[in-house]
């Protein structure tokens, strides 16, 4: 992986030809776990980065909307890093000797490979849904948090079309029976682009959470973190508040699971390329990124519950 | 592979919630084949929507004729991608010449 270019964008095999040389570049860290299986058949795969059984754990995603192709490099890149800093980098290295981190790279596989073999701007899943002639859901609009209220849509041929019910796609209920089951998740953060925010629970009401206070000191700490290395301005709070309401979203879900540390990031950038983000700033995204990431791990860390 | 030759992005600027919701209308004009990519929501949040060629102009007159602002943000979503493209298969040819 030391000779892999995390400059240009990768196909879907690429990517986990990285995760498998990863994984036995650093046995002894890295390891990875199939959490499900896409519609198409394709492996969900996990990088879990551990030094010890049994920690609680801090889970990152990328890449749930196949057209965001920034958050799945990004993603590469965070992978890396971590490999690379751990036993370097004091605060790295601090974290995972107390936590694991759970990095899923491709969320939504099928979309992706889509992505690279037929249209370069699909969003959602390739399931078909009956009835119509239109394919995929968003899996963004598939959580049972609000599921099927406003900012989600009951048309398959819309691109926010929340599915035939809650955990209907096995992308989401992959990563909803892997939380369930592994019971010791602190923190969660699902990476999309692009806007650039930092995002946290609610989306589906404009009720805050108990927890609102201190999420959105987090995230402005995050964001300025993050905003220390190029200048990048990041606004945060609320999804509803911030962005729009949606209902059914990821990271309702994982709040209303009890993983209080639940934020979501809209990457580079604010509007000149939009998902067709030039691959020369996928480092730069990826590297202020991981500040950002860094406080909001840090954080859960330090304030175990 | 899709063709987007021709396709742009515009960005939308509603002033008012009846702009918002004149936005949000398009969203049911299922033939115009409107891809948002930012979500018609609030007033002063700008509105991102990729409009096919067949469409552009269509699409800009009901904008203008209801006085919504909007600029051009993407001209033509094609060179973007092929771009992209071209720059994949200069990296991937690179990563062969050196194994």
């Amino acid at each position: 992986t030391d000779s892999f270019n995390y400059a240009t964008y990768h196909t879907f095999d690429e990517i986990n030809a990285f995760i498998d040389n990863l994984v036995n570049e650093n046995p002894n860290l890295v390891s990875k776990i199939q959490i499900g299986s896409s519609y198409e058949g394709r492996p969900l795969n996990v990088l879990k980065f551990s030094t010890g059984p049994n920690r609680p754990a801090f889970w990152i995603d990328t890449g749930i909307h196949s057209r965001e192709w920034v958050t799945q490099a990004s993603g590469i890149w965070f992978a890396k890093k971590i490999a690379t800093d751990y036993g370097k980098d004091a605060s790295l290295t601090n974290t995972l000797n107390n936590i694991d981190i759970l990095l899923e790279i491709v969320t939504n596989p099928d979309g992706y490979v889509y992505t690279h073999k037929s249209d370069r701007m699909w969003r959602k899943t390739r399931s078909p849904n009956s009835g119509s002639l239109c394919v995929g859901t968003d899996p963004n609009r598939n959580w049972d948090a609000g599921f099927g209220g406003p900012g989600s849509s009951s048309n398959p041929c819309t691109e926010t079309y929340r599915g035939r019910a809650a955990h209907s796609e096995p992308e989401v209920k992959a990563i909803v029976d892997f939380v369930k089951s592994h019971g010791n998740i602190k923190g969660f953060v699902s990476i999309h682009s692009y806007s650039q925010m930092l995002l946290f629970p609610y989306g589906y009401t404009t009720a805050r959470t108990p927890d609102h206070n201190e999420l959105n000191t987090v995230s402005r700490n995050a964001v300025n973190a993050l905003a220390s290395l190029y200048g990048t301005s990041y606004t945060y709070g609320s999804i509803i508040a911030t962005i729009y309401q949606a209902s059914g979203g990821t990271i309702d879900w994982t709040y209303n699971q009890g993983i209080k540390y639940s934020y979501s990031f809209e990457l580079r950038d604010t509007g000149r390329y939009g998902f067709a983000l030039p691959a020369n700033q996928i480092i730069p995204t990826a590297e202020e990124t991981w500040l950002a990431l860094t406080k909001l791990i840090e954080h859960t860390r330090d304030n175990l519950y | 592979m899709e063709n987007y030759s021709g396709q742009q992005v515009l960005r939308i600027f509603p002033t008012d919630e009846d702009q918002v919701n004149l936005v949000r209308a398009l969203e049911d004009l299922e033939h115009l084949q409107i891809d948002f990519w930012t979500s018609p929501t609030k007033v002063l949040l700008p509105i991102d929507i990729r409009v096919s060629f067949r469409n552009l102009q269509s699409v800009k007159v009901y904008l203008e004729s209801n006085n919504i602002q909007y600029s051009i943000m993407i001209h033509d979503v094609q060179s973007l991608l092929d771009e992209e493209q071209n720059e994949m298969r200069r990296n991937r040819a690179t990563e062969n010449a050196r194994s």
